[in-house]
């Protein structure tokens, strides 16, 4: 059974597909057989790889796995690409009540040859969020060292508690990582103080540093890792893949 | 007949909540009467400002506008507040066909007596940005100069563009602001030479510096002008605000 790790925070901005593009090419990087999953209609993560959006979610079309996965330039890792178009990822949320349990089924049994998958979510608690929390085995949580990044956390944890109350359910929480961490801001280290005290050992010993690279890497379709990998932004990616993998 | 800014782009952490608090703080400062209405669950510009958020959007208990608006700091400018309950901002969103008719019908009568009404949206493309689109008469977008925030603009504008088709529409393209700019930073000229190669004289000739006075003001419940009113980031807003009063 993979450990399927949903990347969620509805605030905006905060690092989610960045996340799950970079530490899904670290993890197939370090020998783990790696599925990364575009949950999000605006397809960041599918086009941060290089990839085109399809026109129809897999999710929806009931295609066997191998059908819809993009052949990535890194070995060890396939990318599920996401869709632009809302109807489909609407009816996806909101019209069938089996498209939820489609979506739960398809993580139980489509993904078992897998070492990890990591869900790219939209910035929202909507039912495409809530359904990846209840196909998820953990939550891993991108924070931002700013205000209103911190205001969002109460909303988050109540729908990550209730999707953990649902009967047959076997999420945890996965982590918390501090992202554009500015060492030279004293907001950064504010916010990281209250997160850490809020948090506890949940927050990963890394950060991810603020670094150009990390931010041009997906305008060539390559990780940070491929783009530049001796950059802070990649080595510290590389850190967090090894503290994921040290929490089983 | 006020001027009604819906201030959205579907990709999270561009700046919409900075933009929708500090310009329309700037405008109250320079005489307009303004309303600001947060529509967005994680209600970031109710709290921005030092406000709490409320359990039911007075968009759903029909009181009168009166009895919602909070009062706030600045001379000139009220604060509809958000709601972080999501099943009314959903029933708002997604049930009653008539919440979006009383949408469009209180942009049309309750707020005739303000010469400005901004609208601070969610990330997201869903039924609310839409029901703001629909009720406004301008549509203001911030994009940070990232490579992610080019690829959603084609979803926004189609989306744009449908709304401008409806019947009795009045909705216009009413300018794009280019936010957390770093002269420093290739990747940021870059984007803004493509912006402006695709938009033209839609772009805002100012654009709003990354400034760490912008992020911390909102932990003090104030607007940047309030909060560091020398900074470079109130400054760019004072002269936003400008080039806004001068497209009329
Ligand atoms: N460590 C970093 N250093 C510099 N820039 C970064 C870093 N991490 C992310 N970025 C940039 O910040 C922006 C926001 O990141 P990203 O798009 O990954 O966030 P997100 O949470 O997925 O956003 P959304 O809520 O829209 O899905 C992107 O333009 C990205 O390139
Ligand atoms: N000019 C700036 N300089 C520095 N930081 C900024 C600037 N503008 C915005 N920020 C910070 O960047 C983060 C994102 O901005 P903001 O929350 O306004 O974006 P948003 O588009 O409203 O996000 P969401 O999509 O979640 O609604 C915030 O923490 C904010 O304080
Ligand atoms: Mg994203
Ligand atoms: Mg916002």
């Amino acid at each position: 059974m993979p450990r399927i790790m949903c990347v969620a925070n509805q605030k905006g901005g905060v690092g989610k597909t960045t996340t799950a593009i970079n530490l899904s090419v670290s993890l197939a990087l370090g020998g783990q057989h790696t599925l990364l999953i575009d949950l999000d209609p605006q397809c960041n993560a599918t086009t941060g790889l290089g990839h085109e959006a399809t026109d129809h979610h897999p999710l929806l079309t009931h295609l066997p796995l191998e059908h819809v996965l993009n052949d990535v330039t890194v070995e060890g890792l396939d990318v599920m690409p996401g869709s632009r178009r809302f109807d489909d990822i609407h009816s996806l949320a909101e019209g069938e009540a089996d498209a939820l349990v489609r979506i739960q089924r398809f993580f139980g049994e489509d993904v078992r040859e897998y070492d990890f998958v990591l869900i790219d979510c939209p910035p929202s608690l909507g039912v495409l969020t809530e359904a990846a929390l209840s196909g998820s085995t953990e939550v891993l949580m991108p924070i931002q060292c700013e205000y209103f990044a911190m205001e969002g956390l109460t909303q988050m944890i109540q729908v990550i508690r209730r999707v953990m109350q649902q009967p047959g359910n076997q999420l945890e929480f996965g982590g918390i990582v501090l992202t554009m961490y500015d060492h030279s801001l004293e907001l950064t280290h504010e916010v990281d103080a209250e997160v850490r005290d809020f948090f506890g050992d949940i927050v990963f010993d890394t950060v991810v540093p603020r670094d150009v690279s990390v931010s041009e890497a997906p305008s060539y379709g390559r990780s940070v890792l491929q783009y530049a990998p001796r950059s802070r932004g990649a080595r510290s990616y590389v850190e967090l893949c090894m503290e994921v993998l040290d929490r089983v």
